[in-house]
């Protein structure tokens, strides 16, 4: 199967306010994820911490604040984000544009609604 | 690393684990992981 991908996943330092979601997040998954995959990810897991926080945590509310999307941005050369396609897996994602053996650095900011 | 948290998820049949720890050192392969 897939190697194991070994992620560093941090809020995007331009598009999110700093005090949202701060964390630094270090994650294990399967190469063959995608970037969908680690999207919708993200969103249940901040979805499931923010329920958590007001106490309101439960199976229904959390697939309904879950519904948030995000986008994922890999840096690249000059200090640029780019937008990671959806549908790539993560295995290609680091082949594509990480090529270094070391955890993959990733970030995260809500999709802008068109 | 702390407590480490396991989550799966499914998009078109296609199910993957993500595990998540709040540190690297004992988690990511070089970093202290036994």
């Amino acid at each position: 199967g897939a190697s194991e991908i070994e992620l560093v996943f941090r809020p995007h330092p331009t598009l999110m306010e700093k005090d949202e979601a701060a964390q630094t997040r270090y994650i294990k998954t399967s190469g063959k994820a995608t970037v969908d995959h680690l999207s919708k990810y993200l969103a249940v897991r901040l979805a499931l911490e923010e329920l958590r926080k007001s106490g309101e945590a439960s199976p229904v509310t959390v697939e309904a604040a879950s519904e948030k999307q995000y986008t994922i941005y890999i840096p690249t050369a000059g200090s640029q984000f780019t937008v990671l396609n959806g549908s790539f897996s993560l295995e290609l994602v680091s082949e594509k544009y990480w090529k270094v053996n070391k955890p993959m650095e990733l970030y995260f900011a809500p999709t802008k609604e068109h | 690393p702390g407590e480490v948290t396991v989550t799966d998820v499914t998009i078109n049949s296609l199910t993957v684990t993500f595990r998540e720890a709040l540190a690297a050192k004992g988690f990511f392969r070089g970093w202290g992981l036994e």
